[in-house]
Protein backbone atom coordinates (compact mmCIF):
# COMPACT_ATOMS: atom_id res chain seq x y z
CA UNK A 1 0.00 0.00 0.00
CA UNK A 2 0.83 3.35 -1.01
CA UNK A 3 2.47 6.19 2.04
CA UNK A 4 0.28 9.35 0.72
CA UNK A 5 2.18 12.41 1.89
CA UNK A 6 0.18 16.09 1.72
CA UNK A 7 2.79 18.98 0.78
CA UNK A 8 1.00 21.73 2.60
CA UNK A 9 1.53 25.17 4.08
CA UNK A 10 -1.05 28.25 3.08
CA UNK A 11 2.17 30.28 2.95
CA UNK A 12 2.26 31.17 -0.66
CA UNK A 13 5.57 30.29 -2.54
CA UNK A 14 7.62 28.17 0.01
CA UNK A 15 8.26 25.37 -2.98
CA UNK A 16 5.25 22.83 -1.81
CA UNK A 17 4.89 22.08 -6.18
CA UNK A 18 8.89 21.89 -6.35
CA UNK A 19 9.35 20.23 -3.29
CA UNK A 20 6.18 17.41 -4.83
CA UNK A 21 8.11 17.10 -8.19
CA UNK A 22 11.30 16.75 -7.23
CA UNK A 23 11.39 14.63 -4.33
CA UNK A 24 9.05 12.44 -6.34
CA UNK A 25 11.31 11.83 -8.97
CA UNK A 26 14.51 11.48 -6.75
CA UNK A 27 12.04 8.47 -4.98
CA UNK A 28 11.65 7.29 -8.15
CA UNK A 29 14.94 6.93 -9.20
CA UNK A 30 15.51 5.51 -5.90
CA UNK A 31 13.15 2.27 -7.46
CA UNK A 32 9.74 3.72 -5.99
CA UNK A 33 6.78 3.72 -7.68
CA UNK A 34 5.72 7.58 -7.62
CA UNK A 35 1.96 9.45 -8.40
CA UNK A 36 1.60 13.20 -7.61
CA UNK A 37 -1.41 15.00 -7.56
CA UNK A 38 -2.33 17.87 -8.60
CA UNK A 39 -4.66 19.55 -5.79
CA UNK A 40 -3.98 23.15 -7.18
CA UNK A 41 -6.04 25.14 -9.91
CA UNK A 42 -2.78 27.61 -10.57
CA UNK A 43 -1.81 23.94 -11.77
CA UNK A 44 2.00 24.51 -11.60
CA UNK A 45 2.44 20.99 -10.98
CA UNK A 46 1.04 20.01 -14.50
CA UNK A 47 2.86 23.24 -16.19
CA UNK A 48 6.23 22.17 -14.24
CA UNK A 49 6.30 18.82 -16.41
CA UNK A 50 4.93 20.30 -19.74
CA UNK A 51 1.53 19.25 -19.45
CA UNK A 52 -0.59 21.66 -21.69
CA UNK A 53 -3.53 22.70 -18.63
CA UNK A 54 -6.16 24.46 -21.10
CA UNK A 55 -6.40 21.09 -23.64
CA UNK A 56 -7.10 18.65 -20.68
CA UNK A 57 -9.80 16.87 -21.00
CA UNK A 58 -10.60 16.03 -17.42
CA UNK A 59 -8.71 16.69 -14.82
CA UNK A 60 -8.59 16.25 -11.11
CA UNK A 61 -12.27 18.44 -11.21
CA UNK A 62 -13.68 15.66 -12.58
CA UNK A 63 -12.04 12.89 -10.13
CA UNK A 64 -13.21 14.93 -7.11
CA UNK A 65 -16.66 15.72 -8.46
CA UNK A 66 -16.67 11.52 -8.89
CA UNK A 67 -17.24 11.94 -13.08
CA UNK A 68 -14.23 9.87 -13.99
CA UNK A 69 -11.99 7.39 -12.26
CA UNK A 70 -8.49 8.62 -11.30
CA UNK A 71 -6.54 5.92 -13.41
CA UNK A 72 -8.46 7.71 -16.52
CA UNK A 73 -6.71 11.35 -16.45
CA UNK A 74 -3.22 9.47 -15.24
CA UNK A 75 -0.27 11.15 -17.42
CA UNK A 76 2.66 9.19 -17.28
CA UNK A 77 5.98 12.28 -17.37
CA UNK A 78 9.00 11.65 -15.11
CA UNK A 79 6.62 10.53 -12.82
CA UNK A 80 3.34 9.42 -12.72
CA UNK A 81 0.97 13.22 -12.69
CA UNK A 82 -2.95 13.62 -12.07
CA UNK A 83 -3.24 17.41 -13.72
CA UNK A 84 -4.98 19.80 -12.60
CA UNK A 85 -7.33 21.34 -15.41
CA UNK A 86 -8.93 24.90 -15.20
CA UNK A 87 -12.24 23.95 -13.65
CA UNK A 88 -10.51 22.63 -10.39
CA UNK A 89 -10.55 26.36 -9.36
CA UNK A 90 -14.37 25.71 -9.33
CA UNK A 91 -13.99 22.56 -7.13
CA UNK A 92 -14.31 24.24 -3.58
CA UNK A 93 -17.61 25.33 -4.67
CA UNK A 94 -19.46 22.64 -6.25
CA UNK A 95 -17.98 20.63 -3.79
CA UNK A 96 -18.75 22.68 -0.39
CA UNK A 97 -23.01 21.37 -0.36
CA UNK A 98 -21.80 17.51 -1.21
CA UNK A 99 -21.79 15.18 1.81
CA UNK A 100 -18.48 13.37 2.48
CA UNK A 101 -16.72 16.58 0.59
CA UNK A 102 -14.16 16.11 2.66
CA UNK A 103 -13.41 12.74 1.93
CA UNK A 104 -13.89 12.72 -1.75
CA UNK A 105 -9.95 12.49 -2.24
CA UNK A 106 -9.42 9.60 -0.02
CA UNK A 107 -12.19 7.62 -1.86
CA UNK A 108 -10.72 8.34 -5.26
CA UNK A 109 -7.43 6.89 -4.53
CA UNK A 110 -8.78 3.69 -3.42
CA UNK A 111 -8.54 1.78 -6.16
CA UNK A 112 -4.92 2.78 -6.52
CA UNK A 113 -3.26 2.79 -3.63
CA UNK A 114 -1.71 -0.52 -3.76
CA UNK A 115 -0.19 0.17 -7.38
CA UNK A 116 2.18 2.64 -5.77
CA UNK A 117 5.07 2.96 -3.21
CA UNK A 118 4.41 6.72 -2.94
CA UNK A 119 1.31 9.37 -3.71
CA UNK A 120 2.33 12.95 -3.29
CA UNK A 121 -0.25 15.87 -2.71
CA UNK A 122 0.50 19.05 -4.01
CA UNK A 123 -2.02 21.64 -2.35
CA UNK A 124 -2.64 25.59 -2.99
CA UNK A 125 -1.90 28.50 -0.79
CA UNK A 126 -4.95 28.40 1.53
CA UNK A 127 -6.56 25.93 4.16
CA UNK A 128 -10.18 25.40 2.10
CA UNK A 129 -11.32 22.30 1.18
CA UNK A 130 -8.74 20.73 -1.27
CA UNK A 131 -6.28 21.12 0.81
CA UNK A 132 -8.62 19.27 4.07
CA UNK A 133 -9.17 16.51 1.61
CA UNK A 134 -5.78 16.45 1.12
CA UNK A 135 -4.90 16.04 4.97
CA UNK A 136 -8.00 13.73 4.84
CA UNK A 137 -6.24 11.36 2.46
CA UNK A 138 -2.72 11.26 3.49
CA UNK A 139 -1.16 9.60 6.65
CA UNK A 140 1.46 12.63 6.94
CA UNK A 141 2.55 16.15 5.88
CA UNK A 142 5.52 17.62 4.52
CA UNK A 143 5.56 20.99 5.03
CA UNK A 144 8.22 23.41 3.22
CA UNK A 145 8.93 26.39 5.40
CA UNK A 146 10.98 29.22 3.67
CA UNK A 147 13.57 30.43 6.19
CA UNK A 148 11.74 33.63 6.88
CA UNK A 149 9.33 35.34 10.04
CA UNK A 150 6.02 35.64 8.02
CA UNK A 151 6.66 31.81 7.30
CA UNK A 152 6.68 31.11 10.87
CA UNK A 153 4.10 32.71 12.02
CA UNK A 154 1.43 30.34 9.53
CA UNK A 155 2.53 27.50 11.18
CA UNK A 156 0.53 28.03 14.27
CA UNK A 157 -2.61 28.09 12.01
CA UNK A 158 -1.86 25.17 9.85
CA UNK A 159 -1.22 23.03 13.21
CA UNK A 160 -4.79 23.85 14.20
CA UNK A 161 -6.45 22.85 11.05
CA UNK A 162 -4.13 19.43 11.28
CA UNK A 163 -5.67 19.55 14.86
CA UNK A 164 -9.37 19.63 13.64
CA UNK A 165 -8.53 17.10 10.68
CA UNK A 166 -7.51 14.63 13.56
CA UNK A 167 -10.38 15.32 15.51
CA UNK A 168 -13.09 14.85 13.55
CA UNK A 169 -11.98 13.22 9.78
CA UNK A 170 -8.43 11.33 10.20
CA UNK A 171 -7.14 10.28 13.39
CA UNK A 172 -3.93 9.44 11.79
CA UNK A 173 -2.42 12.01 10.18
CA UNK A 174 0.11 14.49 11.60
CA UNK A 175 3.47 16.50 10.49
CA UNK A 176 6.18 13.89 9.08
CA UNK A 177 8.85 16.28 7.99
CA UNK A 178 9.42 20.59 8.16
CA UNK A 179 11.50 21.04 4.87
CA UNK A 180 13.69 24.33 5.26
CA UNK A 181 13.33 25.65 1.71
CA UNK A 182 15.22 29.15 -0.07
CA UNK A 183 18.13 28.65 2.45
CA UNK A 184 20.79 31.06 2.41
CA UNK A 185 22.87 30.05 5.42
CA UNK A 186 24.47 33.21 5.24
CA UNK A 187 21.97 35.46 6.90
CA UNK A 188 21.08 35.36 10.48
CA UNK A 189 17.43 35.72 9.75
CA UNK A 190 17.67 32.75 8.02
CA UNK A 191 19.79 30.58 10.88
CA UNK A 192 17.33 31.91 13.39
CA UNK A 193 14.79 30.59 11.64
CA UNK A 194 15.53 27.16 11.42
CA UNK A 195 16.39 27.31 15.03
CA UNK A 196 12.99 28.17 15.68
CA UNK A 197 11.59 25.28 13.94
CA UNK A 198 13.92 23.02 15.58
CA UNK A 199 12.89 24.13 19.14
CA UNK A 200 9.13 23.95 18.15
CA UNK A 201 9.63 20.76 15.87
CA UNK A 202 12.47 18.82 16.85
CA UNK A 203 14.00 15.99 14.70
CA UNK A 204 10.75 16.42 12.33
CA UNK A 205 12.88 19.17 10.82
CA UNK A 206 15.15 17.06 8.19
CA UNK A 207 18.60 17.78 7.89
CA UNK A 208 18.13 18.36 4.27
CA UNK A 209 18.56 22.41 3.77
CA UNK A 210 17.01 23.19 0.09
CA UNK A 211 19.57 26.09 -0.71
CA UNK A 212 18.65 28.67 -3.06
CA UNK A 213 19.36 28.53 -6.90
CA UNK A 214 17.79 29.97 -10.29
CA UNK A 215 17.57 26.66 -11.20
CA UNK A 216 14.38 25.65 -9.53
CA UNK A 217 12.61 28.86 -11.80
CA UNK A 218 14.55 27.79 -15.09
CA UNK A 219 13.12 23.51 -15.05
CA UNK A 220 9.42 24.27 -15.26
CA UNK A 221 10.50 26.27 -18.57
CA UNK A 222 11.12 23.44 -19.78
CA UNK A 223 8.72 20.67 -17.75
CA UNK A 224 11.35 19.27 -16.56
CA UNK A 225 12.50 18.27 -12.75
CA UNK A 226 15.90 19.85 -11.39
CA UNK A 227 17.00 16.63 -11.33
CA UNK A 228 16.49 15.74 -14.98
CA UNK A 229 17.48 19.82 -15.89
CA UNK A 230 20.98 19.33 -14.15
CA UNK A 231 21.01 15.92 -12.77
CA UNK A 232 24.95 16.89 -11.16
CA UNK A 233 23.99 20.20 -9.60
CA UNK A 234 23.64 20.96 -6.31
CA UNK A 235 19.83 21.54 -6.45
CA UNK A 236 19.18 17.69 -7.63
CA UNK A 237 21.68 16.81 -4.72
CA UNK A 238 19.51 18.21 -2.16
CA UNK A 239 16.46 16.83 -3.43
CA UNK A 240 18.27 13.19 -3.52
CA UNK A 241 19.16 13.83 -0.20
CA UNK A 242 15.71 14.94 1.43
CA UNK A 243 14.63 12.01 -0.59
CA UNK A 244 16.78 9.10 1.35
CA UNK A 245 15.62 11.11 4.69
CA UNK A 246 11.68 10.53 3.91
CA UNK A 247 12.54 6.77 2.58
CA UNK A 248 14.25 5.97 6.20
CA UNK A 249 11.84 7.85 8.03
CA UNK A 250 9.11 5.69 9.52
CA UNK A 251 5.55 6.18 8.68
CA UNK A 252 3.74 8.35 10.69
CA UNK A 253 5.84 9.77 13.92
CA UNK B 1 -12.81 60.01 -2.58
CA UNK B 2 -10.21 57.69 -2.21
CA UNK B 3 -8.30 55.97 -4.82
CA UNK B 4 -9.22 52.19 -4.10
CA UNK B 5 -6.46 49.27 -5.07
CA UNK B 6 -6.12 45.98 -5.06
CA UNK B 7 -2.92 44.21 -4.48
CA UNK B 8 -3.77 40.74 -6.57
CA UNK B 9 -2.09 37.90 -7.26
CA UNK B 10 -2.98 34.33 -7.07
CA UNK B 11 0.67 33.00 -6.96
CA UNK B 12 1.53 32.47 -3.76
CA UNK B 13 4.66 34.69 -2.13
CA UNK B 14 5.16 36.87 -4.92
CA UNK B 15 5.43 40.71 -3.17
CA UNK B 16 1.50 41.23 -2.47
CA UNK B 17 1.74 41.86 1.50
CA UNK B 18 4.65 43.27 1.44
CA UNK B 19 4.12 46.05 -1.42
CA UNK B 20 0.86 46.69 0.26
CA UNK B 21 2.50 47.95 3.55
CA UNK B 22 5.35 49.66 1.79
CA UNK B 23 4.11 50.88 -0.73
CA UNK B 24 1.29 52.90 1.79
CA UNK B 25 3.93 53.91 3.97
CA UNK B 26 5.70 55.62 0.98
CA UNK B 27 1.99 57.34 -0.14
CA UNK B 28 1.87 58.40 2.98
CA UNK B 29 5.60 59.84 3.47
CA UNK B 30 4.03 62.00 0.15
CA UNK B 31 1.40 63.50 2.09
CA UNK B 32 -1.20 61.42 1.29
CA UNK B 33 -3.83 59.21 3.76
CA UNK B 34 -3.84 55.91 3.55
CA UNK B 35 -5.64 52.99 4.66
CA UNK B 36 -4.60 49.74 4.13
CA UNK B 37 -6.84 46.44 4.07
CA UNK B 38 -6.25 43.10 5.45
CA UNK B 39 -8.64 40.15 3.30
CA UNK B 40 -5.88 37.75 4.14
CA UNK B 41 -6.86 34.71 6.50
CA UNK B 42 -2.98 34.67 7.16
CA UNK B 43 -3.22 38.00 8.62
CA UNK B 44 0.51 38.86 7.27
CA UNK B 45 -0.12 42.22 6.81
CA UNK B 46 -1.30 42.48 10.18
CA UNK B 47 1.31 40.74 11.69
CA UNK B 48 3.84 42.94 9.92
CA UNK B 49 2.56 46.03 11.12
CA UNK B 50 2.76 44.08 15.17
CA UNK B 51 -0.90 43.68 15.53
CA UNK B 52 -1.44 40.68 18.07
CA UNK B 53 -4.51 38.98 15.60
CA UNK B 54 -4.52 36.12 18.61
CA UNK B 55 -6.43 39.08 20.61
CA UNK B 56 -8.18 40.88 18.48
CA UNK B 57 -11.82 41.44 19.27
CA UNK B 58 -13.36 42.56 15.87
CA UNK B 59 -11.53 42.30 12.44
CA UNK B 60 -12.65 42.51 8.70
CA UNK B 61 -14.45 38.75 9.41
CA UNK B 62 -16.97 40.66 11.51
CA UNK B 63 -17.12 43.90 8.48
CA UNK B 64 -17.67 41.70 6.11
CA UNK B 65 -20.97 39.89 7.39
CA UNK B 66 -21.69 43.38 8.52
CA UNK B 67 -21.80 42.61 12.17
CA UNK B 68 -19.14 45.81 12.88
CA UNK B 69 -18.34 49.05 10.80
CA UNK B 70 -15.18 49.43 9.52
CA UNK B 71 -13.97 52.48 11.69
CA UNK B 72 -14.40 50.58 14.61
CA UNK B 73 -11.60 47.94 13.66
CA UNK B 74 -9.19 50.81 12.02
CA UNK B 75 -6.05 50.55 14.37
CA UNK B 76 -3.40 53.33 13.62
CA UNK B 77 0.17 52.26 12.49
CA UNK B 78 2.56 53.33 10.74
CA UNK B 79 -1.01 53.93 8.15
CA UNK B 80 -4.23 52.89 9.10
CA UNK B 81 -4.55 49.27 9.29
CA UNK B 82 -8.30 47.17 9.07
CA UNK B 83 -6.41 44.25 10.49
CA UNK B 84 -7.76 40.88 9.95
CA UNK B 85 -8.63 38.09 12.69
CA UNK B 86 -8.56 34.55 12.70
CA UNK B 87 -11.96 34.15 11.78
CA UNK B 88 -11.83 35.81 8.97
CA UNK B 89 -10.33 31.74 7.42
CA UNK B 90 -14.54 31.40 7.82
CA UNK B 91 -15.21 34.33 5.82
CA UNK B 92 -15.79 32.59 2.63
CA UNK B 93 -17.88 30.07 3.65
CA UNK B 94 -20.15 32.46 5.79
CA UNK B 95 -20.20 34.74 2.95
CA UNK B 96 -21.38 32.03 0.26
CA UNK B 97 -24.78 31.83 0.52
CA UNK B 98 -25.31 35.37 1.16
CA UNK B 99 -27.03 37.64 -1.73
CA UNK B 100 -24.75 39.83 -2.73
CA UNK B 101 -21.92 38.46 -1.38
CA UNK B 102 -19.22 39.80 -3.77
CA UNK B 103 -20.32 43.13 -2.53
CA UNK B 104 -19.48 43.25 0.95
CA UNK B 105 -16.32 45.05 1.14
CA UNK B 106 -17.94 47.49 -1.33
CA UNK B 107 -20.31 48.16 1.05
CA UNK B 108 -18.10 48.37 4.33
CA UNK B 109 -15.84 51.14 2.50
CA UNK B 110 -18.58 53.15 1.73
CA UNK B 111 -18.70 55.28 4.97
CA UNK B 112 -14.60 56.20 5.10
CA UNK B 113 -14.11 56.31 1.32
CA UNK B 114 -13.59 59.92 1.47
CA UNK B 115 -11.39 60.15 4.65
CA UNK B 116 -8.46 58.77 2.80
CA UNK B 117 -6.58 59.29 -0.55
CA UNK B 118 -5.83 55.70 -0.97
CA UNK B 119 -7.18 52.26 0.39
CA UNK B 120 -4.82 49.51 -0.50
CA UNK B 121 -6.31 46.15 -0.64
CA UNK B 122 -4.41 42.83 0.05
CA UNK B 123 -5.31 39.72 -0.80
CA UNK B 124 -5.11 36.31 -0.37
CA UNK B 125 -3.18 33.67 -2.77
CA UNK B 126 -6.69 32.79 -4.24
CA UNK B 127 -9.01 33.78 -6.57
CA UNK B 128 -11.68 33.19 -3.86
CA UNK B 129 -14.39 35.08 -2.87
CA UNK B 130 -12.18 37.55 -0.74
CA UNK B 131 -10.41 38.62 -3.85
CA UNK B 132 -13.10 38.96 -6.03
CA UNK B 133 -14.80 41.07 -3.20
CA UNK B 134 -11.70 42.89 -3.48
CA UNK B 135 -11.78 43.23 -7.26
CA UNK B 136 -15.55 44.35 -6.75
CA UNK B 137 -15.02 47.21 -4.82
CA UNK B 138 -11.50 48.68 -6.57
CA UNK B 139 -10.96 50.17 -9.51
CA UNK B 140 -7.61 49.49 -10.15
CA UNK B 141 -5.33 46.04 -9.80
CA UNK B 142 -1.91 46.52 -9.10
CA UNK B 143 -0.20 42.58 -9.31
CA UNK B 144 3.21 41.64 -7.99
CA UNK B 145 4.85 39.60 -10.08
CA UNK B 146 7.93 37.25 -9.35
CA UNK B 147 10.30 37.55 -12.10
CA UNK B 148 10.02 33.82 -12.98
CA UNK B 149 7.96 31.35 -15.20
CA UNK B 150 5.23 29.46 -12.93
CA UNK B 151 4.22 33.35 -11.69
CA UNK B 152 3.98 34.41 -15.43
CA UNK B 153 1.62 31.34 -15.88
CA UNK B 154 -0.50 32.37 -13.44
CA UNK B 155 -1.20 36.35 -15.24
CA UNK B 156 -3.99 34.58 -17.77
CA UNK B 157 -6.31 32.97 -14.94
CA UNK B 158 -5.93 36.35 -12.97
CA UNK B 159 -7.25 38.04 -16.23
CA UNK B 160 -10.18 35.52 -16.66
CA UNK B 161 -11.29 36.11 -13.68
CA UNK B 162 -11.06 40.22 -13.71
CA UNK B 163 -12.88 39.60 -16.78
CA UNK B 164 -15.71 38.03 -15.40
CA UNK B 165 -15.67 40.71 -12.28
CA UNK B 166 -15.60 43.22 -14.93
CA UNK B 167 -18.42 41.63 -16.99
CA UNK B 168 -20.83 41.26 -13.94
CA UNK B 169 -20.23 43.10 -10.90
CA UNK B 170 -17.54 46.18 -11.86
CA UNK B 171 -17.19 47.60 -15.60
CA UNK B 172 -14.71 49.60 -14.51
CA UNK B 173 -11.54 47.43 -12.77
CA UNK B 174 -8.47 46.48 -14.73
CA UNK B 175 -5.02 46.12 -14.10
CA UNK B 176 -3.41 49.40 -13.58
CA UNK B 177 0.16 48.37 -13.29
CA UNK B 178 2.61 45.36 -12.99
CA UNK B 179 5.18 45.40 -10.88
CA UNK B 180 8.60 43.28 -11.33
CA UNK B 181 9.38 41.75 -7.75
CA UNK B 182 12.25 39.66 -6.43
CA UNK B 183 14.09 40.98 -9.53
CA UNK B 184 17.99 39.76 -10.30
CA UNK B 185 19.21 41.40 -13.35
CA UNK B 186 21.84 38.64 -13.12
CA UNK B 187 19.99 36.30 -14.22
CA UNK B 188 18.80 35.53 -18.04
CA UNK B 189 15.50 33.73 -16.56
CA UNK B 190 14.59 37.43 -15.06
CA UNK B 191 14.94 39.66 -17.46
CA UNK B 192 13.57 36.91 -19.99
CA UNK B 193 10.09 37.24 -17.48
CA UNK B 194 10.22 40.85 -17.46
CA UNK B 195 10.78 41.29 -21.45
CA UNK B 196 7.70 38.63 -21.86
CA UNK B 197 5.71 41.22 -18.95
CA UNK B 198 6.48 43.94 -21.04
CA UNK B 199 5.07 42.34 -24.28
CA UNK B 200 1.49 41.48 -22.87
CA UNK B 201 1.08 44.43 -20.72
CA UNK B 202 3.19 47.41 -22.48
CA UNK B 203 3.45 50.50 -19.96
CA UNK B 204 1.59 48.94 -17.51
CA UNK B 205 4.37 47.45 -16.36
CA UNK B 206 5.94 49.73 -14.05
CA UNK B 207 9.11 50.96 -14.36
CA UNK B 208 9.81 50.22 -10.96
CA UNK B 209 11.71 46.89 -9.91
CA UNK B 210 11.75 45.52 -7.04
CA UNK B 211 15.33 43.84 -6.31
CA UNK B 212 15.85 41.53 -3.65
CA UNK B 213 17.36 41.87 -0.32
CA UNK B 214 17.02 40.42 3.51
CA UNK B 215 15.68 43.39 4.62
CA UNK B 216 12.39 42.34 3.53
CA UNK B 217 12.04 39.56 5.99
CA UNK B 218 13.95 41.63 8.62
CA UNK B 219 11.46 44.23 9.11
CA UNK B 220 8.06 42.26 9.77
CA UNK B 221 10.24 40.90 12.79
CA UNK B 222 10.51 44.02 14.32
CA UNK B 223 6.38 44.95 12.98
CA UNK B 224 8.00 47.86 10.74
CA UNK B 225 7.68 48.87 7.25
CA UNK B 226 11.37 48.61 5.09
CA UNK B 227 10.86 52.23 4.86
CA UNK B 228 10.84 52.95 8.82
CA UNK B 229 13.24 50.09 9.72
CA UNK B 230 15.78 51.48 7.09
CA UNK B 231 14.92 54.33 5.61
CA UNK B 232 17.98 55.32 3.72
CA UNK B 233 18.71 51.89 2.40
CA UNK B 234 17.59 50.03 -1.39
CA UNK B 235 14.18 48.63 -0.28
CA UNK B 236 13.22 52.04 0.55
CA UNK B 237 14.11 53.61 -2.16
CA UNK B 238 12.60 51.06 -4.90
CA UNK B 239 9.22 51.63 -3.11
CA UNK B 240 9.48 55.70 -2.83
CA UNK B 241 9.72 55.29 -6.43
CA UNK B 242 6.73 53.19 -6.75
CA UNK B 243 5.37 55.34 -4.88
CA UNK B 244 5.61 58.61 -6.81
CA UNK B 245 5.15 56.17 -10.32
CA UNK B 246 1.28 54.98 -8.74
CA UNK B 247 0.68 58.74 -7.76
CA UNK B 248 1.34 59.75 -11.32
CA UNK B 249 -0.29 57.71 -13.50
CA UNK B 250 -3.98 58.30 -14.25
CA UNK B 251 -6.92 56.43 -12.63
CA UNK B 252 -7.92 53.59 -14.50
CA UNK B 253 -5.54 53.26 -17.41
N1 LIG C 1 15.02 26.38 -3.33
C1 LIG C 1 14.64 27.31 -4.18
N2 LIG C 1 15.48 28.30 -4.54
C2 LIG C 1 15.11 29.27 -5.39
N3 LIG C 1 13.91 29.32 -5.98
C3 LIG C 1 13.02 28.37 -5.67
C4 LIG C 1 13.32 27.31 -4.77
N4 LIG C 1 12.26 26.49 -4.68
C5 LIG C 1 11.32 27.03 -5.48
N5 LIG C 1 11.77 28.13 -6.09
C6 LIG C 1 11.04 29.05 -7.00
O1 LIG C 1 10.21 29.85 -6.19
C7 LIG C 1 8.90 29.95 -6.74
C8 LIG C 1 7.92 29.35 -5.74
O2 LIG C 1 8.05 27.94 -5.68
P1 LIG C 1 6.77 27.00 -5.79
O3 LIG C 1 5.90 27.48 -6.88
O4 LIG C 1 7.24 25.59 -5.81
O5 LIG C 1 6.10 27.32 -4.37
P2 LIG C 1 4.63 26.94 -3.89
O6 LIG C 1 4.66 26.88 -2.41
O7 LIG C 1 4.18 25.73 -4.60
O8 LIG C 1 3.81 28.23 -4.38
P3 LIG C 1 2.20 28.41 -4.29
O9 LIG C 1 1.96 28.78 -2.86
O10 LIG C 1 1.90 29.51 -5.26
O11 LIG C 1 1.60 27.10 -4.68
C9 LIG C 1 8.93 29.21 -8.06
O12 LIG C 1 9.08 30.15 -9.08
C10 LIG C 1 10.14 28.30 -7.96
O13 LIG C 1 10.75 28.14 -9.19
N1 LIG D 1 11.75 42.13 -2.94
C1 LIG D 1 11.91 41.15 -2.06
N2 LIG D 1 13.14 40.59 -1.90
C2 LIG D 1 13.32 39.59 -1.02
N3 LIG D 1 12.35 39.09 -0.24
C3 LIG D 1 11.13 39.60 -0.35
C4 LIG D 1 10.83 40.65 -1.25
N4 LIG D 1 9.54 40.98 -1.14
C5 LIG D 1 9.02 40.14 -0.21
N5 LIG D 1 9.98 39.32 0.27
C6 LIG D 1 9.84 38.24 1.26
O1 LIG D 1 9.28 37.14 0.56
C7 LIG D 1 8.23 36.55 1.33
C8 LIG D 1 6.93 36.66 0.52
O2 LIG D 1 6.49 38.01 0.49
P1 LIG D 1 4.97 38.37 0.86
O3 LIG D 1 4.56 37.63 2.07
O4 LIG D 1 4.83 39.84 0.85
O5 LIG D 1 4.26 37.76 -0.45
P2 LIG D 1 2.70 37.51 -0.66
O6 LIG D 1 2.46 37.51 -2.11
O7 LIG D 1 1.94 38.46 0.18
O8 LIG D 1 2.55 36.02 -0.08
P3 LIG D 1 1.16 35.22 0.11
O9 LIG D 1 0.84 34.71 -1.28
O10 LIG D 1 1.49 34.10 1.08
O11 LIG D 1 0.17 36.18 0.64
C9 LIG D 1 8.18 37.27 2.64
O12 LIG D 1 8.87 36.50 3.60
C10 LIG D 1 8.90 38.58 2.38
O13 LIG D 1 9.59 39.02 3.49
MG1 LIG E 1 2.41 25.45 -5.70
MG1 LIG F 1 0.42 38.04 1.56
Amino acid sequence: DARILALANQKGGVAKTTTTLNLGVALKDMGARVLAIDLDPQSNLSMSQGIDVEGLGHGMYHVLTGATPIADIIDVREIDIAPAGIELAGAELALSAAIGRERSLERALRPVRDLYDYILLDTPPSLGLLTINAMVAAEGVIVPVQCEYLSLRGLAQLRGTLQQVRENLNPAVDIVGILPTMYDGRTVHCREAVQMLEESFGDRVYRTRIGKTIRFAEAPVEGTSVIRYEPQGQAARWYRQLAREVAASPVGV
